[in-house]
């Protein structure tokens, strides 16, 4: 099965 | 203080309805350059991003910070009081309890005035880096509203492989499967139906369905709606408003096979 990324893995914390 | 007076409430109205199913409490950031969102959905997949620029309202003040917490689903309340046409002026002191909204018929002379209170929301802020997309496709946002519905009728999931050859969108799903590829189009007559993709490099992602056609309720702000891929990075799904306003939001990929 895919499964779904989450979008706070790719952007960091500002 | 802040006072923001926008000359049609339907710009707002049309941003709020393509953003409240997706996030629900969100703060909107007002400083001089203007009024800024950014909020995730509860899931952590999906990222809204929302600038209206201080260009995009007639007159705009705002001399410091203010974050007016605001939950989405109060503000449409508010906002269905107010028709299309009528001029909207947004208004909050420094440290605010309460945003005012106030619409201005432009035809009688019925001014209406409303209060919302406001929320101390306290919200993850990320940071989005600069991005050198391997793919950028710009096309009518109707139709790439309608593949996302077409497709979402096969499958939860669209892979979208963007080659030299054009851009295609392919599901697979227990009845069967379906694509649509779009190759580069030009029409001199009709500038919003041109489909124009600008490659570096081969992309292909797979992408909820589900979330594209929620992004897709902000086409009414845009003909054209721009994507941005690359492998392994979020895709940016852009509706460019007037005066570089913008409403982005950004989804993550889905992962494995």
């Amino acid at each position: 099965p895919i499964g779904q990324g989450s979008i706070k893995s790719f952007f960091t914390h500002s | 203080m802040l006072e923001a007076r926008l000359e049609q409430a339907n710009l707002l109205k049309k941003v709020v309805d393509a953003i409240k199913d997706l996030v629900q409490d969100c703060n909107f950031d007002c400083n001089d350059s203007g009024i800024a969102l950014q909020a995730m959905d509860n899931s952590h997949v999906a990222l809204v991003s929302m600038m209206l620029k201080s260009e995009s309202f007639s007159p705009f003040r705002c001399d410091r910070n203010i974050a007016l917490g605001i939950n989405l689903t109060s503000l449409t309340k508010v906002l269905r009081a107010a028709q299309n046409e009528d001029i909207l002026t947004l208004k909050a002191e420094d440290a605010p309890d309460v945003v005012n909204l106030v619409f201005e018929s432009a035809e009688s002379d019925r001014i209406s005035e409303y209060d919302i209170k406001l929320m101390d929301i306290d919200q993850e802020h990320l940071g989005i880096p600069e991005t050198e997309y391997a793919a950028t496709i710009s096309m009518p946002s109707a139709e790439f509203q309608r593949i996302c519905r077409d497709l979402m009728a096969l499958s939860e999931s669209v892979s979208i492989e963007c080659s030299k050859e054009g851009v295609k969108f392919a599901c697979q799903g227990d009845i069967g499967s379906g694509s649509v590829t779009l190759r580069s189009h030009t029409n001199v007559d009709k500038p919003e139906m041109n489909v124009e993709i600008d490659l570096t490099e081969p992309v292909s992602l797979t992408f909820s369905l589900k979330y594209l056609v929620g992004f897709c309720k902000a086409s009414s702000l845009s003909g054209q709606v721009k994507l941005c891929l690359s492998n392994e990075v979020p895709l940016l799904v852009e509706y460019a408003l007037a005066n570089n306003s913008y409403l982005r939001f950004y989804l993550a990929p889905k992962i494995g096979d």
